[in-house]
């Protein structure tokens, strides 16, 4: 038993104190413990350097390395805080307390909303949506002609921009994120709140003094 | 059947790349 026990603990480049983590996510202490595991588990698949490169998130997602998605780019890009390529652990406990059941909605809604605006304008627009539109159509069995296409944007297009002037801004996102409650329950990871069973930290928990109760 | 009065951005938010659920996966 005691022998699991050390204070001299490896960790990987860009961890974390996960107190501070718990402090700014709504993770507890022994939740990003146990996103640790996860954390290295995802990181050294492929290559085991403590740093999810994008391959490895591919993997994870896709259970195959080379299987580009629009999508799974975007989530990386957003959780690759500082654009270097890698999603360090603090990057990684930090963007997934956003998808956490109990992080606040606004949270949900802004991250939906960085993750649409495609070429980072600040806003949504109309060729950006059908960019996505005909992304997820190659990803899936669907097929629908192109009239189809852009009957479908055009109709979400002007239900969201209230305002019409060709673009949705974050505040028009909030209004039809709130008359479509649906679009954002990809934003919640019910799993997040069973992390500890699913990845008990033996190790770390001598680490810190896990005050919750 | 088409879906032309679906939301396309419902339709977007059921693309597996947007799906973290399967990072959970062992």
């Amino acid at each position: 038993m005691g022998c699991f026990h050390s204070k001299n603990v490896n960790h990987t480049p860009g961890y974390e104190d996960p107190a501070l983590l718990a402090d700014e996510t709504p993770f507890t202490v022994s939740e990003v413990e146990a996103l640790y595991e996860l954390f290295k588990k995802l990181s050294s698949s492929i290559i085991d350097d403590g740093l999810i490169h994008k391959e490895e998130f591919q993997l994870a997602l896709f259970r195959n390395r080379n299987r580009r998605n629009l999508f799974a780019d975007r989530i990386f890009d957003l959780f690759d805080v500082k654009r270097n390529g890698v999603i360090e652990f603090g990057e990684f406990v930090r963007s997934l307390g956003v998808f956490h059941p109990n992080a606040p909605v606004e949270e949900k809604i802004k991250f939906a909303f960085r993750l649409y605006d495609l070429r980072r304008t600040g806003f949504i627009e109309r060729e950006e949506l059908k960019e996505m539109v005909i992304a997820l159509l190659h990803e899936s069995d669907l097929v629908i002609s192109e009239d189809v296409i852009e009957m479908i944007v055009d109709k979400t297009f002007s239900d969201a921009d209230t305002k019409g002037d060709g673009k949705i801004d974050d505040e028009e996102w909030k209004q039809f994120v709130a008359k479509n409650p649906s679009l954002i329950k990809n934003m919640t990871l019910p799993y997040l709140k069973d992390i500890t069973l699913a990845f008990p930290s033996f190790v770390l928990s001598s680490e810190v003094e896990n005050l919750e109760t | 059947t088409a879906p032309v009065t679906m939301n396309a951005f419902e339709l977007i938010s059921k693309s597996q790349g947007l799906n973290l659920s399967s990072l959970f996966e062992k």
